[in-house]
């Protein structure tokens, strides 16, 4: 049948869910395995992190939308959970192609990834409901509060960690439609044109430190 | 994808933006 905005909107819900319906909320017998190759496992802490950023998310997402929507917040979260899970294990799988390596204990045990890949992975379950909110024509509802960059205040995350993980996110992911590649794209320009450059990001100190490394560390002329 | 501009270079991954190589 023609396809409606709100349609094509549904669409892409059911697409996502759809997506995910094989994709569980706990690490997969492959991710487990990679857990075990590290020299310290991150199964624990993982688990932990997801649990404690849920409640987060939750509480935030009751306060934003109203709290009879708190089942709603938990659901988005499970689905961003599995997601979540999907893109690491995929990830993993091309990092281990590229490097030849099966030990990722530094990675998986670095907190900031996780956190980041979490709040990526929910971005994206955030966007394909908010837009179809937007298709349906009430701009004015509550959920177009969560669009980007809510989800890094919920995390207190740095838009430049959250930049980090984009590109290997959408290089992970393939079953991405283009619209949320294309949203995606959109946060990058976001934190690059504005949101990295807030008082607090870490982006001046990794700038001063490269300034201190001096001449000799500089890439390119300035001619270039 | 035409969606997007791909920046990392094919010795760059997910590992080296979060100093793990």
């Amino acid at each position: 049948p023609p396809q409606t905005p709100i349609r094509a909107a549904m669409y892409s819900i059911q697409q996502l869910r759809g997506e995910l319906t094989s994709a569980s909320d706990q690490p997969s017998g492959n991710l487990i395995v990679y857990f075990k190759n590290c020299t310290v496992d991150p199964s624990e802490e993982i688990t932990k992190r997801v649990e404690q950023l849920g409640q987060i998310f939750c509480q935030k997402f009751a306060e934003a939308v109203g709290q009879r929507c708190e089942g709603l917040g938990k659901e988005r979260f499970t689905l961003g959970v599995q997601l979540y899970y999907k893109v690491m294990e995929s990830m993993l799988k091309s990092e281990e192609k590229r490097l030849s390596v099966q030990n990722f204990s530094k990675l998986l045990n670095n907190a900031t990834f996780h956190t980041s890949l979490l709040a990526c992975a929910l971005e994206v379950v955030m966007a394909t409901y908010v837009g179809n909110s937007l298709k349906n024509g009430n701009e004015n509802g509550n959920e177009t509060d969560l669009c980007f960059p809510w989800i890094l205040d919920v995390f207190q995350l740095y838009a430049f960690d959250f930049y980090k993980v984009i590109e290997s996110f959408i290089k992970a992911e393939p079953t991405l439609k283009h619209n949320m590649i294309e949203h995606l794209g959109r946060c990058e320009q976001q934190i690059m044109e504005s949101i990295a450059w807030k008082a607090d990001s870490p982006l001046f100190e990794l700038l001063r430190q490269s300034r201190e490394e001096g001449p000799g560390e500089q890439a390119e002329p300035p001619a270039t | 994808s035409p969606d997007y501009h791909f920046g990392l270079e094919e010795h760059e991954g997910i590992s080296e933006l979060f100093d793990c190589d």
